[in-house]
């Protein structure tokens, strides 16, 4: 996947049950980011598979504050590379992970 | 955690913390 410069990992082990899942994301390469942002902060939130998309959570993260505008992309792409792997995960693993 | 600020947009709860700095080397 292209990298965009952000990390996002699973805040909490996937139980593969729950729609929701516990997210981490974070400035792994602040050069890649246009806009201002915090460095060295890790923003945990929750994403509902059914009825979250990344590009949402991005926009949001983006009126709170975290990043800048330009970045939303970059954002977003990075939650749907995490949110897309855990899917894949879990369609391997059927049964309770 | 007195570093942590739990944020609010539109419903979502976002809760900042400061990235170990051994995850930001690590990674």
């Amino acid at each position: 996947a292209e990298d965009t410069g952000l990390r996002v990992e699973l805040a909490e082990d996937d139980d593969c049950s729950n729609s929701s899942l516990g997210l981490r994301l974070w400035v792994e390469d602040p050069k890649k980011l246009k806009g201002k942002h915090k460095d060295n902060e890790a923003i945990e939130f929750s994403f509902n598979l059914e009825t979250d998309t990344p590009e949402e959570v991005a926009y949001e993260m983006v009126k709170s504050g975290f990043f800048h505008e330009s970045d939303s992309k970059a954002v977003a792409k990075s939650i749907r590379d995490r949110v897309t792997l855990i899917k894949k995960t879990r369609e391997k693993k059927p049964a309770g992970c | 955690n007195s570093l942590t600020q739990v944020v609010h947009s539109a419903g979502r709860r976002f809760i900042v913390s400061p990235v170990p700095e051994s995850r930001l080397r690590e990674s």
